[in-house]
């Protein structure tokens, strides 16, 4: 037996109300409209009584369990009411069973039942709790609403509230969970954001009392948690109380998104933290070449600092060169200029001289040593230490007697090739 | 010179060789080198030699020496401090008169001077050609002379090149109308070609000549775009000059 859903019904057994044959087997499928669920009850029950009703029966049976077993001559407790038997289920489908065996030696007539829609309350009938927080239910369905300053989430179940969108970009500020220190909304994903200027990192601090989320289960998983995540890194989940992360979190990152996720129960106080811009730092790099001023320990975003380079180092920047050049620690980390060194000053071919000759040096830069010599033995060198030159730090080659100026080979007089040889007489 | 290739000096006979510093010049005539200011104006005594290819010590002992007679700066050439680099090349020319004239030859050969008329200008897109010794991509200094052709751009292109000293002024680095803006990337003038010819081709003439447009003057950085002394602007105080001093 099968039927569309109908919002009563009646269930008879074979040949109700003259006795029921022996043998049978018979079921209903009671349907009715989704949303119902069923009252179903008897208003008469003569069925051959056996143990447990192990012989003959009627069975009602929701979702494949059996409910009820009825058999036996049963009557009306209440003189008020024919009602001899009844039952309610949250469910809009049923189905009833009625059997018989071979060895009935009395006559019995079965039963009546009938059965009607009734409204389930969704919101009580059944274990599950459908609603994060205020369930309403009409006839045939419910819906959930929420309190003041929630919203229904899309699921149609679950409240939450609106934690989310916050930008912080001051330097220095302060950040809780909603409702802090009162106990946080439950379902609900709370993101922020720490946008500072390009050239500062984000650092958070927190105190270990500011931090009450609730605990992480047998497994170590967090039903409640805060989470941090900056550019490359991400810190936490972070839950339970007390913080147990490190204090003091340096992201290395201008940015940092801040989500605070918080499952349908067990709110706690949240949390409360502080955050601060730390500038980015440069390194200090090696000064063998160059003076750096001001001269610091270190050096953060934006500072400038004038490089000048030791005597008889230039930096080459263009087409011009100097002694000193200006660099800015940038929001990278890096040094603008960066490619600019102090190299050593280049002096240069010497220029050759008349009558004389000068080694070509392998390298002519600043402090190279260089010797100029006359054609020996018919020049020679009009001063006698005047031969050696110095790649100075203003880019000649220079002479500690002639300065500048080149030396000069003069003619060696008064020396014959070959000596006269006198004869004796 | 970045992006360029080598060159004989055959390829550039007008190009003089400066030394201390490492610089360049062009030849005018038999007597007269035009070059950049600042190249001589802390050096009224400059090393120069015409004629060589290679920066070798016995390539200068057979190259010509040219010795100064005198630097003539032009008076518009504003004096510099020692402590500052310089950072205005307004009026960026020089000329050096010298004492022997030099003997023309494969090797030697003067480069014209720009007329006046607007044939002589130049516009955007113009090829001409650089040539020295100065810095290149990969090396601070060079044996070997290089060369290169360069287009000419506006003066906007070389206003816009980033100015990365934080202390800056707002006169420093100016461009007027004494300059040539002119380069593209990867090609350019450095430090060390200073004072050397920015050469076009003497336009409507039947066999090829070349004379001097601009001298190599500055650049902030080098690799992209480079500033050069508009000569065509000069031609007037350079015929001058050295009519006075002959």
């Amino acid at each position: 037996f099968s039927a569309e859903p109908t919002m009563h019904g009646e269930i008879l057994s074979p040949n109700y109300p003259q006795a029921y044959p022996n043998d049978v087997v018979k079921s209903w499928d009671i349907e009715v409209p989704e949303g119902f669920g069923i009252h179903l009850y008897f208003t008469h029950v003569d069925i051959e009584p056996s143990e447990s009703c192990a012989y003959d029966s009627v069975q009602i049976i929701s979702g494949g369990i059996e409910e009820g077993r009825l058999c036996g001559q049963r009557t009306s407790k209440s003189p008020n009411s024919p009602i001899i038997e009844e039952f309610q289920f949250p469910y809009n489908k049923l189905q009833v069973v009625f059997t018989s065996d071979f060895s009935i030696e009395e006559q019995f007539t079965g039963f009546a039942a009938y059965y009607t829609a009734i409204d389930v309350n969704e919101c009580t009938d059944f274990t599950d709790v459908p609603c994060s927080h205020f369930c309403n239910n009409f006839i045939g369905g419910y819906f959930c609403s929420c309190p003041p300053e929630y919203f229904l989430h899309d699921d149609m179940r679950n409240c939450g509230v609106n934690c989310s969108g916050d930008v912080f970009t001051a330097l220095i500020g302060e950040i809780s969970s909603p409702n802090y220190p009162n106990p946080y909304p439950e379902n609900s994903r709370c993101e922020y954001q720490i946008q500072l200027q390009e050239g500062f990192q984000v650092v958070v601090t927190m105190q270990r009392e500011d931090f009450d989320v609730e605990p992480a289960d047998s497994e170590g998983n967090c039903p409640d948690s805060l989470t941090f995540a900056a550019k490359n890194q991400q810190f936490g989940p972070y839950c339970g109380d007390g913080f147990p992360g490190p204090l003091t979190i340096r992201t290395q990152s201008n940015t940092l998104g801040i989500v605070f996720q918080t499952d349908l129960m067990g709110q706690k106080k949240g949390w409360k933290l502080r955050y601060h811009g730390d500038p980015i730092s440069c390194p200090k790099e090696s000064t063998a070449n160059s003076n750096w001023e001001p001269d610091k320990a270190k050096y953060v975003f934006k500072d400038v600092v004038k490089i000048t380079c030791v005597d008889g180092f230039e930096v080459v920047e263009g087409h011009v060169s100097s002694t000193s050049y200006y660099s800015t620690c940038q929001s990278d980390g890096q040094w603008s200029n960066s490619g600019l060194k102090c190299q050593p000053v280049y002096c240069g071919i010497p220029d050759p001289i008349a009558n004389g000759k000068v080694e070509e040096p392998e390298n002519s830069v600043f402090g190279t040593v260089i010797h100029y010599t006359c054609e020996e033995p018919y020049y020679y060198m009009e001063h006698e230490e005047g031969g050696e030159y110095r790649c100075a730090a203003n880019g000649r080659w220079v002479n500690d007697q002639l300065g500048i100026e080149l030396p000069r080979c003069i003619p060696v007089c008064g020396v014959p090739t070959e000596p006269f040889q006198v004869q004796q007489k | 010179i970045f992006g360029g290739q080598p060159a004989k000096i055959e390829n550039f006979p007008w190009q003089v060789f400066f030394n201390h510093p490492t610089a360049g010049g062009a030849l005018i005539n038999e007597y007269w080198v035009l070059t950049a200011a600042h190249v001589v104006e802390k050096n009224s005594d400059p090393s120069m030699y015409a004629g060589i290819t290679a920066l070798r010590l016995a390539d200068l002992e057979n190259a010509q020496r040219l010795y100064t007679k005198r630097v003539i700066i032009h008076p518009g050439w504003k004096e510099d401090d020692d402590l500052n680099p310089r950072t205005n090349f307004d009026n960026d020319i020089a000329l050096v008169q010298l004492k022997d004239p030099v003997k023309m030859g494969p090797k030697f050969s003067p480069i014209c001077l720009p007329g006046t008329s607007s044939e002589y200008n130049l516009s955007p897109g113009d090829m001409g050609l650089i040539s020295g010794w100065g810095r290149t991509e990969k090396r601070l200094h060079v044996i070997n002379l290089r060369g290169a052709k360069v287009p000419v751009t506006s003066l906007e292109t070389c206003k816009q090149v980033k100015e990365e000293n934080p202390t800056a002024r707002p006169e420093d680095y100016v461009i007027t109308d004494n300059m040539i803006c002119a380069g593209e990337k990867g090609v350019d003038s450095c430090k060390g070609d200073s004072g050397g010819a920015f050469a076009f081709q003497v336009p409507n003439v039947k066999a090829p000549k070349f004379y001097v447009a601009g001298l190599v003057s500055w650049g902030k950085k080098c690799g992209a775009y480079g500033v050069y002394t508009k000569v065509k602007n000069y031609v007037d105080w350079i015929l001058k000059t050295m009519q006075e001093n002959s």
